[in-house]
């Protein structure tokens, strides 16, 4: 998996 | 946010409902680890530090609320509520959960994306929500029977996992950024450890009896 860019899940 | 993503997230929810439900309507919490409830208010307090530094939504922002809250309301009421707490399976939920929580925390100050106290802390909640079923699972093992409620208690906990990986695979094809290799890796291994319970409950499913672990 590449880097996302906010902690959008929870 | 995608439809496996929501449906994770509803079964977790749905999963916490039933717990509260079995707990509130019969004043009983015999099947339930203490120690897994503990853990899992661990996660999700050390997970959502970014409640007050980082705003996504207010969905993000409620279920974060929701979760905290009701893991600590439930492990407040297998500790302290009069009633409730003499149905505790005291002598049989035994697993040494200090040992995951130290566990998680070693992996994570070797392994996280930034060293800094979030993310550390955030790195360490992930790693600690792959283990925190444990407890519960042996507990089950060691108990045999499975009340229903309790039954369908891990399998929401379990369906939640299952979409969330569905849900990264989706990203993945639709995204150009996609989840974080820690939170795949190590939700990975979280929905692998429901394999066995997962199986058992199909089984007791098909042949419409009474879901039963094998000693």
């Amino acid at each position: 998996c590449r880097q996302s860019p906010q902690k959008d899940e929870l | 946010m995608n439809i496996f993503r929501f449906a994770g997230d509803m079964t977790h929810l749905i999963s916490i409902l039933v717990l509260l439900l079995k707990i509130y309507a019969t004043k009983s919490c015999s099947g339930i680890s203490l120690k897994t409830q503990e853990l899992y208010a661990l996660v999700f307090l050390t997970r959502y530090l970014d409640l007050f530094t980082d705003f996504i939504s207010v969905y993000n922002t409620i279920m974060k609320l929701v979760f905290i809250a009701s893991s600590l309301a439930i492990v407040w009421c297998m500790r302290m509520h009069r009633v409730v707490r003499r149905s505790y399976d005291k002598e049989i939920d035994t697993f040494r959960h200090y040992f995951l929580i130290l566990a998680s925390f070693l992996l994570a100050v070797l392994v996280h994306e930034k060293f800094t106290f979030q993310e550390i802390f955030w790195a360490f909640s992930i790693y600690l929500e792959a283990l925190a079923i444990l407890p519960q699972l042996v507990l089950l093992q060691r108990s045999g029977n499975v009340d229903n409620l309790t039954g369908q208690y891990v399998f929401f906990l379990g369906a939640y996992r299952a979409f969330y990986i569905l849900n990264w695979i989706y990203r993945y094809f639709t995204e150009q950024h996609f989840s974080r290799w820690i939170a795949c890796l190590s939700g990975i291994v979280q929905t692998a450890l429901y394999a066995d319970f997962f199986y058992y409950y199909f089984i007791s499913w098909k042949n419409n009896a009474k879901l039963q672990l094998p000693a």
